[in-house]
């Protein structure tokens, strides 16, 4: 999505 | 993954290992400043808590290990083992005028207000001021070590690339994280003036002093 949450950058 | 972010994780990652390789090999810190080095390592505890949680994958892992690992080894290199080659004359920026502000910013604005990310948030917040104190340094001493001048280099330019890492993504994933670009934008727009005087100077091979 256009905000989507995952955190997969350091 | 796309081009402009492994180029700028690389980039960062070759700015980690040059400053630790200068203090390491010279044996002197002298023109570096151990806030900014102390903020550093702070914005890679508070982001990568995730460790703990998930796992995204190896290149994930590894990177995030490295990044902690070599930052709390230049602050150990600064503050403890080489110390009398410490500045602190010079490194004299007030962070808790950085530090108080961004943690109640992290607080008011994020996507959720969970503990995890809200140190996220406060991670982010952090990092686009954290080089501050260094470039203060550099301006009260009114010059860097040419190393000095590589590792800011590298350093700024990661955030340059990571927002054009975001405009790929942005474009071909339709994903964008506001929080992170928004500070950024603020991140490499403080490098700015160095990027000016790395490439006007540095890259002509004379050394960097201020005033310009």
């Amino acid at each position: 999505g256009i905000d989507s949450k995952h955190k997969d950058e350091l | 993954m796309n081009v402009f972010r492994l180029t700028g994780d690389l980039s960062h990652l070759a700015a980690i290992i040059i400053l630790l390789l200068k203090i390491w090999k010279s044996r002197s810190c002298a023109g570096i400043s151990g806030k900014s080095q102390i903020l550093f390592a702070i914005v890679f505890t508070t982001r990568y808590l995730d460790l703990l949680t998930s796992f995204i994958s190896i290149y994930n892992t590894s990177m995030k290990v490295i990044y902690i690992g070599c930052a709390y080894a230049t602050v150990y290199l600064i503050y403890m083992k080489f110390r009398a080659t410490y500045d602190g004359n010079h490194d004299s920026f007030r962070v808790e005028f950085l530090v108080v502000p961004v943690g109640g910013l992290a607080v008011l604005v994020n996507h959720d207000f969970s503990f995890l990310e809200i140190l996220w948030t406060f991670s982010i917040y952090l990092e686009s001021v954290a080089i501050l104190p260094q470039l203060f340094m550099i301006s009260k001493t009114g010059e860097a070590e040419t190393i000095t001048t590589h590792y800011l280099f590298c350093l700024g330019l990661y955030r340059a690339l990571y927002l054009l890492n975001w405009i790929w993504r942005f474009y071909f994933e339709s994903f964008f994280d506001m929080i992170a670009i928004v500070a950024g934008v603020v991140q490499t727009v403080l490098y700015c003036d160095f990027f000016y005087l790395y490439i006007t100077k540095v890259l002509k091979g004379k050394k960097l002093s201020l005033p310009a």
